[in-house]
């Protein structure tokens, strides 16, 4: 949909607090305060989630589970390094505000490389096979 | 900033860069304009050199609202969510979420309207990658991921014109500012003016 201006947006979708427009990762933020251990519908989600932007390696056969596993929070961590946030591996406010933000669509860490603020510390290699970069 | 593995970049004998926009889209002049104005941020900074084509197949770049499962392994997510992807050098390939409320003009930024999304922002950040850089973690640049609703940011960041300069050169008019420098190399409009000046 391509709007001349701001006032054309469709008047449904108009109030701030709508919901019909939601996209699917809103729902991530019913996970708020999740951390290691747990279980929890729709964390399988969440795992496709950072498979997609390349904080999971990529397997033909990812088939996600629910669990707060060690894979999970390997991401988190990534995550929360790349996007300047307090790296605890929890699912906490700031990071699940982040999460759900519209993006681009490319992948922060592309074959298992990052050369985001995760590749600058070795804490994460870890998640994929990460390179240092030097810039 | 950051780069694709391995550093692809358009060769030395292609940086005169031709694109053009998916036909079955049929934009506006006004939706095009958008698109000219981004690529001249990079083209401000670099020798590189943006010039709209009519012929699709032939075009260095290629531009598309697509909807949905569009075929290229990435499918788009509906309204918000996935803004839009782009590919690496060579590909050329740039993909919009044509179920977006893309906002063309005006002032996105006075609107609390969480769904308006401002194409220019987005065509920067996605012109970037077709470029050859990956995202930053520098909040402020235009690679960084994410985009807050309503916002607007189009001009490039210290942290962008590193990273692009350092795989393609500097645009010898470039002066170190981001304001576009006029060049003799500027092309005129049908009309005499020149797109962009100093």
């Amino acid at each position: 949909t391509l709007l001349p201006n701001i006032t054309a947006i469709p008047p449904w979708q108009q109030h701030p607090n709508a919901t019909s427009f939601a996209a699917a990762w809103d729902a991530f933020t019913k996970f708020a305060g999740c951390h290691s251990g747990e279980t929890r519908d729709g964390l399988s989600k969440l795992k496709q989630y950072f498979s997609n932007f390349g904080y999971i390696p990529n397997s033909p056969s990812s088939n996600f589970t629910d669990d707060f596993d060690d894979e999970l929070e390997k991401a988190l961590k990534a995550y929360q390094q790349n996007f300047n946030l307090n790296v605890t591996g929890q699912l906490d406010d700031r990071t699940l505000e982040q999460i759900v933000r519209p993006r681009c669509g490319n992948a922060d860490i592309v074959n298992g490389t990052s050369s985001m603020n995760s590749s600058k510390s070795s804490s994460f290699q870890t998640v994929g096979h990460f390179h240092t970069t030097g810039h | 900033y950051t780069f694709f593995p391995g550093t692809p970049r358009w060769p030395v004998n292609r940086r005169d860069l031709t694109y053009a926009f998916l036909p079955g889209n049929e934009l506006t002049d006004e939706v095009k304009a958008v698109f000219t104005s981004a690529f001249q941020k990079w083209s401000a900074v670099t020798p590189l050199t943006f010039t709209e084509t009519d012929s699709y197949s032939t075009a260095d770049i290629t531009i598309g609202f697509y909807s949905g499962d569009h075929g290229d392994g990435e499918p788009f997510d509906g309204v918000l969510g996935t803004l839009a992807h782009a590919f690496s050098p060579t590909s050329g390939r740039f993909h919009l979420d044509a179920d977006e409320n893309w906002v063309v003009s005006g002032d996105v930024t006075r609107s609390s309207i969480p769904s308006a999304v401002d194409l220019e922002t987005v065509a920067v950040h996605e012109i970037g990658h077709l470029l050859g850089l990956g995202h930053s973690s520098v909040e402020d640049a235009i690679m960084y991921p994410t985009i807050t609703s309503g916002t607007r940011k189009v001009e490039l960041e210290d942290d962008d014109i590193q990273g692009i300069q350092s795989l393609y050169g500097s645009n010898p008019n470039y002066n170190g500012s981001t304001t576009p420098t006029a060049t003799t190399g500027d092309r005129e409009s049908s009309d005499g003016e020149i797109p962009y000046l100093a």
